[in-house]
């Protein structure tokens, strides 16, 4: 795992909730509000069960600590998107909280009903991306959740070992997580 | 290499990647590149290098040819991804970078940890 530089984190004491909004102008129109807010919940709450933050999503945009949107081409943070595929997302270290898809993507939700051979599978992005507004930065470990490629089509959702320790390591222990289930699932999904 | 015994089928399967063919296009042509190599559209290559942070802000005015500090850009690139480390274009390189990718970049702004047995 790594960090950027300086390993900057949210600063709050511990545990917190951080909010999360969806922007209501830079949204994608094939998926349903409620497809999209399902799988970024599931993101969430991937990485709240290793550490001890809590996730809430909002309606209030402008006052939410994670912004979350859909933005095509040259969208004004210095960072252009590229059209279909090449560049999927990219999110903002610690405090910034912006993490942006990018809208001429195929963005998928079931790959049983987007038939198209370049969607991307909007859960795993989310859940890479989530991992930058928290702190991490690109790993060099493949299976690793914070590797920075995703090919089409392909779905890659469960948190590694390496992510865990990587969060931890900046936020503790959710006092509920247990290594030993991780590394029996990572054991398992290995075989 | 055809096994002993093997008869070669009639029709020949094509491997394609979705949505990349233009891609493998354009990259084919560096296939195997390596330092003193000169190949048009390189310097295109470096700006992939130079966006994801593999070299910096001071060789912006990129060249076609692959000199050494290209090579060091390519084996810190293949040493982050986790790739064989060969200094050259070979075809794992040249897939890793036609991979879609987040944005943020792999390095110059991140603190590195490796694990380490003692």
């Amino acid at each position: 795992y790594a960090y950027f530089s300086g390993q900057p984190r949210w600063v709050r004491k511990t545990p917190v909730t951080l909010t999360y909004a969806f922007s209501p102008e830079n949204t994608i129109s094939y998926l349903t509000t409620e497809e999209i807010r399902a799988v970024v919940d599931r993101a969430f709450t991937r990485w709240a069960a290793v550490i001890p933050l809590r996730f809430s999503e909002i309606e209030d945009y402008v006052s939410a600590d994670i912004k979350i949107g859909f933005y095509g081409g040259d969208h004004g943070d210095g960072e252009p998107f590229d059209g279909v595929l090449g560049v999927l997302a990219h999110a903002f270290s610690p405090t910034s909280g912006k993490l942006h898809f990018d809208a001429a993507e195929r963005w998928a939700v079931d790959f049983g009903v987007e038939r198209s051979k370049v969607a991307v599978d909007l859960e795993s992005v989310a859940t890479h991306e989530i991992g930058h507004v928290l702190g991490l930065a690109h790993s060099s470990v493949k299976e690793a959740i914070m590797y920075p490629s995703l090919s089409p089509r392909n779905k890659k959702v469960e948190l590694k070992l390496d992510d865990v320790k990587g969060v931890q390591a900046l936020y503790g222990s959710n006092p509920n997580f247990s290594l030993s289930a991780l590394l029996a699932s990572d054991t398992s999904t290995n075989q | 290499r055809i096994a002993p015994g093997f008869t070669p089928p009639e029709s020949i399967t094509v491997l394609t990647v979705n949505g990349t063919n233009d891609t493998w296009h354009n990259l084919a042509r560096f296939l195997d590149s390596s330092k003193g190599s000169h190949v048009s559209g390189m310097s295109e290559l470096k700006k992939y290098f130079h966006r994801f942070g593999y070299l910096p802000v001071s060789d912006i005015d990129f060249t076609d040819t692959f000199d050494a500090r290209f090579e060091s850009a390519v084996i810190e690139y293949q040493s982050k991804l986790g790739l064989p480390v060969t200094g050259k274009l070979d075809s794992n390189t040249l897939s890793q970078i036609m991979s879609p990718r987040c944005g943020v970049r792999d390095t110059g702004h991140v603190t590195q940890f490796h694990a380490t047995r003692r």
